[in-house]
């Protein structure tokens, strides 16, 4: 059968915060054997798997990204197939739901392997994505996570919630 | 950061990485993610890898990159996860993770950082993780 890994991200996660990744992670690897078992596709099932952790504000991707210094959400996604070595990545994308999916489509419909900023989101556009407010995306735990970060003196780099953390 | 790699019965293989970056960054800045050879990486040939961690040190060990030579060079999975992410830590700093399938089909898990969340199926059964040496188990 195929082989399927996940993660959810790397760093000094807290305890408290283990079974909500142990939740989604198995959420994520049921939705990339349910892709794979209807479409036969690996493409298919490893997006479905990205999507699924995009979802989920336990996961600092999509719902749930942290925030920049200017309290926004930039997101970034990369998808890469190996047969060719395709790809298909974007950087600064704002208020979409899935970056996984609109990486693809980089890859898929474009010459380029990296878009950027307010082209990627128009890009974005003209693909039919649909675009998701910032109440969406942005979670408490992410805003609490930016002040926490500001009173700290910015010291030192913080990623997930909480804790100094990284990815 | 999440990331998804997979392999099909026919060897073709996929890597998908996707992230919010880290927070306090200064609004455009770019990390290891959308950067093939950095945030991921995916050959047919050699195997597929998906990381996560400090972004700026990534970016600049190409960790991806690296693990894909150490898999060349008839490295396990599981060693060339973790050998290339504490070389990372070792040479730049900070902290890493990743994922690989090398083209055998070998599952390789590693990490520099003090967790890193990771799953995978196996013949029905979910195989997850978050600390070293932690291998939990439950039904599809």
């Amino acid at each position: 059968g195929p082989v399927i890994v996940v993660h959810g991200g790397a760093g000094s996660i807290p305890d408290s915060r283990d079974q909500q990744k142990f939740d989604g992670m198995c959420a994520a690897i049921r939705a990339a054997h349910y892709a794979y078992e209807t479409t036969s596709s690996i493409t298919e099932a490893c997006q479905a798997a990205v999507e699924c952790m995009e979802d989920d504000e336990a996961f600092n991707a999509g719902r749930g990204s942290v925030l920049n210094l200017k309290g926004e959400i930039e997101m970034e996604a990369l998808f890469m197939e190996g047969k060719d070595m395709n790809a298909g990545s974007v950087t600064g994308v704002k208020n979409i739901a899935h970056p996984i999916a609109l990486a693809r489509k980089v890859m898929e419909n474009t010459p380029h392997v990296l878009l950027m900023g307010q082209s990627a989101n128009d890009f974005a556009v003209k693909s039919g994505f649909e675009a998701v407010p910032d109440d969406y995306l942005m979670t408490s735990h992410a805003k609490i996570a930016l002040d926490n970060f500001l009173k700290s003196g910015s010291q030192p780099i913080t990623t997930e919630i909480g804790q100094g953390s990284v990815g | 950061t999440v990331g998804a790699i997979g392999m099909d019965v026919n060897g073709h293989m996929v890597s998908c990485t996707s992230t919010g970056g880290i927070t306090g960054k200064m609004a455009g800045r770019v990390g290891d993610t959308p950067i093939p050879g950095a945030g991921g990486y995916c050959n047919n040939e050699v195997g597929t890898i998906s990381t996560t961690g400090h972004g700026d040190s990534i970016m600049r060990y190409c960790l991806a990159s690296k693990i894909m030579h150490h898999l060349e060079n008839g490295n396990d999975p599981n060693i060339a996860a973790q050998k290339a992410c504490e070389s990372m830590s070792s040479r730049v700093g900070g902290s890493a993770g990743a994922i690989v399938i090398s083209k055998d089909g070998k599952i390789g898990i590693g990490f520099s950082s003090p967790k890193m969340a990771w799953a995978f199926l196996e013949n029905r059964i979910i195989h997850y993780g978050i600390k070293h040496g932690q291998h939990l188990t439950t039904d599809l």
